[in-house]
C-alpha cells in the first residue's frame, strides 16, 4: 500500500491511498485503503490521513475518521491522536500497519506498530527525508 | 502552515537485515522522487489534491511497491487494485476497488471524485467509467512482476497446510 498526504499554500488538505491489497485474496476481498475513513479521510477542520496496514482491522476501527474525529473533538494533538489509535486502539484488537497525518499548520506524524514503514516527508524550505526503519 | 507533502509506502516487517542494500537504496529513491513529484506542484502554488495524486502515481509505477504496477496476485491469479483520494476543502471524496487493468487507480479515484455523483466504484463498472473518463487502460500483464508471482506461488503452497496462518517463514500472516 501506498499514500500521501499533502497541505498546499491554500490551508487545504488532501489525503491519497493505493493498495494492491492482501496476497491470495479471495472472494473480491477489499481491504481499508478505498474506504473513505478506514484507510483514506481528509478534512481541513481536522487533518489528512492515509493508512497501510492489515485492512480488516482500519476497517473496524475507521482508523482515518478516528484520527480526524479525535482531533477536531478534543484538545489532543495530531501526534497523540495517531498514536492512540495506532499504538493502543489497532494493537489491542490485534492488527498492525501505520498511518500518516497532516494538519492545517503543517503538524504532520508517521506513526506506525511494526518493524517498519517506507516513509518521507518534505516542507518548505526544508530538505526531504526518507526513512524505511524504526 | 507551511506546504508539506508526507508519503508512505506500506508497513510491516521490514528489517535491515532482510533488505540487500541496493533495494534500500532503490526504495529511497522512489520515495524520494514521489516527494520530489508532489512538492514540485505544492512549490508552483499547485493543489494538495493534485500533490498527493502525482506522489501516489510515482509509488504505483514502481513494482517494489505493492500499487499500481507489482500489485500483488489474488487467489485467482489476478492483480485487483483499490484506491481512494479526498479533498479536505470539500470533504469531496472517490474511490475504486478491485480493479485489474487502470494503469494509476488513483487516477480513476480522482475521476470518481470530480466527473461522477458518486463515490465509490468497483470492479468492472469502476473500469468503464475511467475509460470514459480517459485515464488509461492497460492489459492486466502490465502489473506483472515476477518476485509477486514467487511470492504467490509461495503463499498458495503455505496455504494448503492447515498452520499456514502460523508459519512465519513468509514474515507476513495476512494473507487470503
Amino acid at each position: 500500500t501506498v499514500g500521501a498526504v499533502a497541505l498546499d499554500r491554500y490551508g487545504n488538505l488532501a489525503a491519497a491511498t493505493s493498495t494492491g491489497g492482501m496476497t491470495n485474496k479471495k472472494y473480491g476481498r477489499v481491504g481499508d485503503a478505498p474506504i473513505i475513513g478506514a484507510g483514506t479521510y481528509a478534512d481541513n477542520e481536522s487533518c489528512a490521513v492515509s493508512a497501510t496496514g492489515w485492512g480488516e482491522y482500519f476497517i473496524r476501527l475507521n482508523v482515518a475518521h478516528d484520527i480526524a474525529a479525535m482531533k477536531r473533538y478534543t484538545n489532543l494533538n495530531l501526534q497523540q491522536c495517531a498514536d492512540s489509535v495506532v499504538l493502543k486502539k489497532v494493537l489491542a484488537l490485534g492488527g498492525d500497519g501505520g498511518v500518516i497525518t497532516l494538519d492545517r499548520a503543517g503538524n504532520f506524524t508517521m506513526t506506525f506498530n511494526t518493524a517498519g514503514m517506507f516513509r518521507g516527508y518534505i516542507r518548505e524550505k526544508e530538505e526531504a527525508h526518507v526513512f524505511i526503519y524504526k | 502552515g507551511p506546504i508539506t507533502l508526507v508519503i508512505h509506502g506500506g508497513a510491516g516487517t521490514i528489517l535491515k537485515e532482510n533488505i540487500a542494500p541496493e533495494k534500500e537504496a532503490a526504495y529511497l529513491k522512489t520515495l524520494q522522487a514521489a516527494l520530489d513529484s508532489g512538492f514540485q506542484i505544492l512549490a508552483g502554488g499547485g493543489r494538495s489534491v493534485d500533490a498527493v495524486i502525482a506522489a501516489v502515481t510515482i509509488l504505483e509505477n514502481d513494482p517494489l511497491f505493492n500499487a499500481g504496477r507489482g500489485s500483488v496476485f489474488s487467489e485467482s491469479g489476478k492483480n485487483e487494485m483499490d484506491a481512494a483520494i479526498m479533498d479536505g476543502s470539500n470533504l469531496m471524496a472517490g474511490s475504486v476497488a478491485g480493479v485489474t487493468t487502470i494503469k494509476n487507480p488513483i487516477q480513476a479515484a480522482y475521476a470518481v471524485m470530480t466527473k461522477s455523483e458518486h463515490v465509490m466504484m468497483i470492479g468492472a463498472g469502476a473500469e468503464k467509467f475511467a475509460n470514459d473518463q480517459g485515464v488509461a487502460i492497460v492489459d492486466p500483464s502490465y502489473f506483472f512482476d515476477s518476485t509477486r508471482y514467487k511470492q504467490w506461488q509461495k503463499v498458495k503452497l503455505k496455504a494448503q497446510s492447515s498452520t499456514s496462518l502460523l508459519d512465519n517463514v513468509t514474515r507476513d500472516k495476512k494473507f487470503g
